[in-house]
């Protein structure tokens, strides 16, 4: 395994932690930077925060949309359209759809998620599969 | 004639 994939789980797993008594900013900070400083660092965050925000843990997860939400807001442009592919929307529809995981994920991660995709759909305007898939669990009553 | 260009992206998951 390279490097930057082994250096970024290991920073993900400090920042999502279910014993952390409180936010580790060292290791956020680290995680955003190297994110965007590393040729793969998107794409292999993007893995990592998808595997994390459907833990079963709801510490970890919660911890998990905390640090998504943060790279949202720090990371640029690049990361918005990684998150904004189906790919990764596809990993936080899951969560709340009672097709898939929405049945067993607790209420607070679900309404997380729900939060951060209605914000992402006006904050990222340009970023349109967001948009689609908010719309579609509108529609689906999901939302 | 339809000319796909290749796509980096998965179709939208249906809740």
């Amino acid at each position: 395994m390279d490097v930057v994939t082994t250096s970024l789980e290991a920073l993900i797993q400090r920042v999502t932690n279910p014993q952390n008594q409180k936010p580790d900013i060292a290791a956020i900070e680290a995680f955003c930077v190297m994110l965007t400083k590393e040729s793969e660092g998107v794409q292999i965050g993007t893995k990592l925060l998808a595997l994390h925000i459907q833990s079963s843990n709801e510490t970890e997860a919660l911890q998990a949309l905390a640090l998504l939400d943060t790279c949202m807001r720090r990371c640029g442009p690049s990361f918005h359209a990684e998150v904004g592919k189906f790919r990764f929307l596809n990993e936080m529809i899951r969560l709340v759809s009672p097709k898939y995981l929405g049945g067993k994920t607790p209420a607070i991660v679900r309404q997380k998620v729900l939060q951060l995709l209605n914000m992402w759909t006006k904050e990222y305007p340009k970023e349109l599969k967001i948009k689609e898939a908010y719309e579609m669990l509108k529609k689906q009553g999901v939302i | 004639p339809v000319i796909r260009g290749f796509s980096d992206d998965e179709p939208l998951v249906i809740a």
